[in-house]
């Protein structure tokens, strides 16, 4: 790698001020924004985006002129963007290439973006052809990630991440990653969940086995292991579930409960649940009665977070309260939309608020994750593919157990 | 005409990506031998079999799309 200079500063702001043409604004955005994050993710900086007003770093589109730019562009091939080293932070994409994302077809804008914000944090080519820096564009890579000497080289300019530079406001995908070899990842588009959930800030996480991601309009997020966003909890999970009422997330394996809010485990945890099956299969926060809802095989135990429950006349019959749902659901949550999901194998149900299935339902998940490979984008929300980035990160071991649910 | 053009893009492409150095004074043209090395230095960095002669292989790979930053592959216009 080459040092090309570096920002006196590690919170830096950007401004996107133009998208291109050939993505919708919602796909240009993710990328662009997915492009900072694999920076942050290895070295102690993070991005703010501003709308308005001055950033550090502007990302911007123009063609052969610009009466901004000395470098004109050249149409479609041959150089795809250019970029000023620190403290300047101008970055400029040729408007006149075919941006996409999740597909073969033209250039990703996403893995460009991620070169050119390499330049603009100071980094010059990287001699690997295999590169981030590479000065020649490799093609899409659906599993993208850094290069161990991208890696090196932004730590040579900033250090290392560690968790006592984290900074709260920072968006939970900037949580560091420590290459060790990776447990086989899922892929989020062919997975059968262990659980979902909507989760603080409005988040909807997905796991399975050792992994969670977040599931977003353009599609899966980046992988991370469990453990590096929920210190402490363990991978495959049974089930998982927030409630807004008392802020807390509890996610259940085996005959344990483990609770967190945010992303700090309560003291006391995990504990031992007693009163209700161990091994459930999902879980629910349902805002109609506030009530967190359990499920395992065909019967459900509802619980009242803040009072003590009655369980003696549970379980109940699944299909008694949530009609057309299928036994032993994989994974379940209520979502943004006021509707019910329920997820099993590759098929998921979506519940209207009688609790009763909706008409074409059972769809297949991969619909659900915007997971369609292999397309050009379409309308945000039809589902697309952002293939996942892969970082992979400590686990951690579990800690002592007590009595729960009483 | 063809073989002029083809120096032509060879060199500008070895200029605009820091493989050749316009020298600060004398002539414009390019010895021969500068033209080799930045050839070879493209060659070596691009990992393709390192001649210093213009071949399918090369001209492929500068043909491919790439990032309008120069390159710091050639020692000498490094330094």
């Amino acid at each position: 790698y080459l040092l090309l200079g570096r920002w006196r500063k590690k919170h830096l702001t950007y401004r996107i001020l133009n998208l291109p043409s050939t993505l919708s604004p919602s796909r240009a955005q993710a990328a662009l924004r997915q492009a900072f994050k694999y920076w942050s993710s290895v070295a102690p900086l993070t991005f703010r985006e501003v709308k308005a007003g001055w950033a550090d770093i502007r990302l911007s589109f123009h063609g052969r002129q610009s009466p901004y730019c000395s470098n004109t562009f050249d149409g479609p091939g041959k150089v795809l963007a250019h970029a000023d080293i620190p403290e300047l932070g101008s970055v400029h994409f040729d408007k006149d290439e075919f941006w996409t994302e999740g597909t073969y077809q033209g250039v990703n804008l996403r893995i460009i973006a991620a070169h050119e914000v390499g330049h603009a944090l100071g980094l010059g080519h990287s001699r690997y052809t295999q590169a981030l820096m590479a000065p020649v564009y490799a093609g899409y890579q659906p599993y993208f990630r850094l290069h161990p000497d991208d890696v090196a080289g932004i730590q040579a300019l900033y250090g290392k991440k560690s968790p006592e530079t984290e900074d709260e406001e920072e968006e939970i995908s900037t949580m560091s990653p420590v290459t060790t070899k990776p447990s086989p990842m899922p892929n989020p588009c062919n997975s059968e969940l262990d659980a979902m959930m909507l989760g603080p800030r409005g988040k909807t996480y997905a796991f399975k086995g050792d992994y969670v991601w977040t599931v977003t309009d353009s599609g899966p997020g980046p992988l991370f292991r469990v453990s590096a966003l929920w210190e402490g909890l363990p991978g495959n999970l049974d089930a998982a579930v927030y409630s807004p009422r008392t802020g807390w997330t509890h996610f259940f394996k085996g005959n344990k409960v483990w609770r967190y809010v945010g992303f700090k485990m309560s003291p006391g945890f995990p504990m031992k649940l007693n009163r209700v099956e161990p091994n459930l299969d999902a879980a629910l926060y349902w805002p109609v009665n506030k009530k967190v809802f359990l499920f395992k095989g065909s019967g459900y135990w509802q619980w009242d977070e803040l009072a003590s429950t009655d369980f003696s006349r549970y379980p109940k019959p699944i299909k008694a309260l949530f009609t057309g749902v299928p036994d032993q659901p994989s994974a379940a949550m209520s979502w943004q939309d006021g509707q019910v999901y329920f997820s099993k194998g590759k098929d998921y149900w979506r519940l209207n608020q009688q609790l009763r299935v909706a008409k074409g339902y059972p769809r297949n998940i991969t619909h659900w994750m915007h997971c369609r490979p292999q397309t050009a984008d379409t309308n945000s929300f039809t589902g697309d593919t952002t293939p996942p980035t892969t970082d992979t990160i400590l686990d951690t071991t579990p800690s002592t157990v007590d009595s729960f649910l009483d | 005409e063809d073989q002029r053009l083809t120096e032509e893009t060879l060199e500008g492409y070895l200029l605009q990506y820091g493989y050749l150095q316009k020298p600060l004074e004398g002539a414009d043209d390019f010895r021969l031998e500068d033209i080799t090395e930045a050839l070879r230095a493209f060659q070596e960095a691009s990992e393709l079999p390192v001649s210093g002669q213009m071949d399918d292989d090369t001209r492929a790979r500068m043909k491919q799309p790439r990032c309008g930053l120069e390159d710091p592959f050639n020692q000498k216009t490094l330094k």
